[in-house]
């Protein structure tokens, strides 16, 4: 009924917090942890790209102005009705449609609307090791101010020293330390967030020497961790202004009329670290070389005989 | 070869640092996606062929849903009846979590090759992603399985079919609004 949202159990599973649906209990390995996972935008920087300071975000680089905003009311109460037949005070009979949690024998989603053009599904699949967010996001509004769209994972007080981790074209993971370069001393880092984006090409990983939390993606994207236990993936842009770099065009991209809709996936894995190395390589395998689909539509087929 | 060569060029131009990093203009992306989405429909045929001498006997009127991304396939929303074949092109055994789109109000069996019902999950689309531009689907549930043990490097084919006079599914999980405008 309407009991508290949640998902998969306690070697992997989420908890959706009562009153907030960017707050989850992720429970790992019988270990408990506070998740935040949200939508926010960083707004693109505008200028004539007639001095440095006054470059715009583009096609070439990212130049967000300011800190991101988030795209959703914190504290939206989540909703968490089935299709539930029920009676008003008159005896008229209603429905309430679901929105979360959906749960059967294969798959448990929670589905949330953060507003018109940004929402997601959580989900975890029975006997998987991991928690799925397809988001969906666009299109992003046509109102003259560059959006460039990320999701955020953060489990508070989580230890990883400023340091995580990013693949290089899927293969071996590099390590990143925020604001620092292994080949030469970085003084200022004027652009504090762009600074620190590193492609993701399959995976970014922070760790506490003890446990693993890391974030598999399904296409490239750019990715960050600016603080201990964050991990922000961008997954769409919108801007007006070219940066003048060679392209000569805004990335404006649109499609009836409207700005471009993407959808994809996030796989978060969590656990101790011994485990976690393998869980992530045959996730990554199956996610990113997945099996290919072949319809034959009926014409002898019919049964299971024929079928064989 | 004749068949593939098509999308080996087509992966050799986007190797180009304008594809991998989305600085192209707008064009020439677009040009981009005609390139491979011609490639790839080349590349089915002989996909096809493939399996067809795996499965040792003629595999004929294959077909894909490349939009499935957007949960949109007109073979899984209208057929009553298909198989569906999975090609593993891992080289170990996989477990794939198999999303067709259907109608919110029809229900459907899978069996699998060994003649087994698997436990199927019929799970509605939500509102956002049934309200998609330019999607032009029937489909506003999702049929959900679990296809166990894809074999290495091998195929296994599942008959679906569309339960015309059984009862309706769970309306817990088929429960949609109607679109708006």
């Amino acid at each position: 009924g309407e009991s508290s949202a949640d998902l998969g159990d306690s070697r992997l599973g989420l908890k959706l917090d009562d009153k907030d649906s960017r707050r989850f209990v992720l429970y790992a390995d019988g270990e408990e942890y506070p998740l935040v996972q949200e939508f926010l935008y960083y707004k693109s920087m505008e200028g004539d790209n007639k001095r440095d300071n006054r470059r715009a975000s583009g096609a070439y680089i990212f130049r967000p102005d300011g800190d991101p905003v988030p795209v959703c009311d914190a504290q939206k109460k989540p909703k968490r009705f089935f299709g539930l037949d029920r009676q008003d005070r008159f005896g008229v009979r209603y429905t309430i449609l679901m929105d979360c949690p959906i749960s059967g024998p294969v798959v448990q989603e929670i589905h949330q609307e953060c507003n018109e053009w940004v929402s997601q599904v959580v989900r975890k699949y029975a006997d998987e090791d991991h928690i799925e967010f397809e988001w969906l996001v666009g299109p992003i509004p046509d109102d003259s101010i560059g959006k460039e769209v990320i999701t955020r994972f953060h489990i508070p007080f989580y230890q990883n020293n400023q340091t995580f981790y990013t693949d290089s074209n899927g293969r071996e993971m590099l390590k990143r330390v925020l604001n620092y370069r292994p080949s030469f001393s970085l003084k200022d880092n004027l652009e504090n967030v762009s600074g620190n984006y590193y492609p993701i090409t399959s995976r970014i990983t922070l760790t506490d020497n003890r446990t693993r939390f890391s974030v598999l993606n399904d296409r490239s994207q750019g990715g960050t961790s600016l603080q201990n236990g964050q991990i922000e993936l961008m997954v769409h842009r919108r801007l007006f202004f070219d940066d003048a770099f060679g392209v000569d065009e805004a990335l404006n991209e649109t499609a009836f009329g409207m700005g471009l809709v993407a959808r994809g996936q996030h796989y978060l894995t969590m656990g101790p670290v011994n485990k976690q190395f393998a869980v992530e390589r045959l996730l990554a395998q199956r996610k990113l070389i997945r099996p290919q689909y072949f319809y034959t539509r009926k014409q002898s087929v019919t049964s299971h005989d024929d079928l064989k | 070869e004749v068949n593939i060569t098509a999308l080996r060029e087509t992966m050799g131009v986007m190797q180009h640092h304008d594809a991998i990093t989305g600085t192209a203009k707008q064009h020439v992306a677009n040009d981009y996606a005609r390139l491979l989405s011609e490639a790839i429909a080349e590349c089915e045929e002989t996909s096809h062929e493939i399996l067809t001498s795996l499965a040792g006997w003629e595999m004929t009127g294959m077909d894909t849903c490349p939009l499935t991304n957007i949960s949109q396939c007109e073979i899984s929303e209208r057929e009553e009846q298909y198989v569906l074949t999975l090609y593993n092109p891992l080289s170990r055994p996989v477990v794939e979590h198999v999303r067709l789109p259907v109608p919110g109000d029809t229900a459907y069996t899978v069996v699998d090759p060994d003649g087994r019902s698997v436990a199927v999950q019929f799970v509605r689309l939500p509102m956002p992603v049934v309200r998609v531009p330019g999607r032009r689907s029937s489909a506003t549930a999702e049929l959900v399985f679990r296809a166990d043990g894809l074999p290495p490097l091998g195929y296994k084919s599942y008959l679906i079919t569309r339960q015309t006079d059984g009862p309706k599914r769970n309306k817990r999980w088929s429960a949609v609004e109607e679109p708006t405008a």
